[in-house]
């Protein structure tokens, strides 16, 4: 049984998502690709929950090129699991096929609150390593079929437009960052895992004084860190929580709030506030979000959305490295 | 030859929540942390 951990709360403010094709001919899935885990899995037509019946569902028998198997899939959801079977076809990547490719197809989701989910499914580009099952990533296999010709993608994340953004396998496009790329070393393969030397307000170590981890997420929205960490810097820039789970904070803030600046192996990544603050029709609210760490883990962070607006991201499978840059 | 594959924004699952009235049921009967994607095992 390939069992995986996906709490759906990450994936609570993930507004951007990609569409892949799956079998022969291809069936449409809208998925998010998520760098901070490692496998792929869609809705099938074996699955009756309320929550497969708002989206696509992929149905083995009316795909030429599908294989089954008999291993059983789990993905924890905190208060239930999705489960089902796992089973190799052809995916279809921005116009590349990636042929068979092991793939999870549900048979169970809990919980009607994922009836209004706005993606099928989830495309881990994390490393093997963290996969369940030993299950091969989609990248994985891209790259072992020879379809990308370099061992890297980056991502771009517009932060205004409804398009523009994009995921680029097998390449960076320079004219999506200014600059330079700075290199990483990835600390830890497994997750997107890198060395953070400290986070500061106005020269003043508010965060990660003594140097910390954090997971470079394209399926996380917010920037996340220690709880205690966390909770300072909401004071600090002014944010409360209001009935919604969010940290709400007067729009205004961000005319007045100084940049938070990661630095990151010797390297400074300031975020300025309208980074840090989320606007909407609705208001404005803080793009930190703390969260409950084992003591044993020492002090993570993870670089989910909001830092990655400001950044240009690749994702180095050769050298094990992350590049950032900041976006044009 | 980079492979591209465009990204469009969407509404949000809390913003859906929202619009629907189901958020408060979903904030009562979880406890979101984010870090339980990353430490399965203590979640």
């Amino acid at each position: 049984t390939m069992m995986a951990t996906e709490p759906l709360e990450n994936y609570m403010d993930m507004e951007y998502f990609g569409t892949i094709g799956i079998g022969t001919p291809p069936q449409e899935f809208t998925v998010i690709f998520d760098t901070g885990s490692s496998n792929l899995w869609v809705p099938s037509v074996y699955c009756s929950s309320p929550a497969c019946s708002n989206h696509n569902r992929f149905n083995p028998q009316q795909s030429s090129t599908y294989k089954g198997t008999s291993q059983s899939v789990s993905i924890a959801y905190g208060t239930g699991s999705m489960t089902g079977i796992l089973g190799y076809d052809t995916i279809q990547v921005g116009g590349i096929s990636d042929t068979n490719q092991i793939f999870g197809l549900s048979k169970t989701e809990p919980g009607s609150f994922l009836y209004y989910a706005p993606f099928d499914g989830i495309l881990g580009l994390a490393y093997p390593q963290i996969s369940s099952s030993g299950a091969t990533p989609v990248f994985d296999n891209m790259w072992n079929q020879g379809l990308v010709s370099q061992d890297l993608f980056s991502v771009y994340l517009s932060r205004n437009d409804q398009s523009g953004s994009v995921v680029m396998f097998g390449g960076i496009d320079s004219s999506y960052f200014t600059g330079n790329l700075n290199w990483v070393p990835v600390s830890v393969e497994g997750y997107w895992q890198i060395t953070v030397d400290s986070v500061t307000m106005n020269g003043q170590a508010i965060a990660c004084s003594q140097g910390c981890q954090a997971i470079v997420d394209t399926g996380t929205s917010l920037l996340s860190g220690p709880s205690d960490a966390i909770a300072n810097i909401q004071s600090y820039i002014g944010a409360r929580q209001d009935s919604n789970g969010q940290m709400a904070i007067s729009c205004s803030a961000i005319r007045n709030l100084p940049d938070i600046v990661f630095t990151i192996n010797g390297i400074q990544y300031p975020l300025p506030p309208s980074a840090y603050i989320l606007q909407s029709q609705e208001g404005c609210v803080s793009g930190f979000q703390g969260m409950n760490i084992p003591t044993a883990s020492g002090e993570l962070w993870i670089l989910g959305d909001v830092f990655i607006h400001q950044y240009f991201t690749v994702f180095d499978r050769a050298n094990n490295q992350v590049g950032l840059a900041p976006v044009a | 030859a980079i492979i591209r594959v465009p990204l469009v924004k969407k509404k949000s699952l809390r913003k859906n929540l929202m619009e629907h009235g189901l958020l408060d049921d979903f904030l009562k009967k979880h406890s979101p942390n984010p870090a339980s994607k990353y430490f399965p095992q203590e979640a």
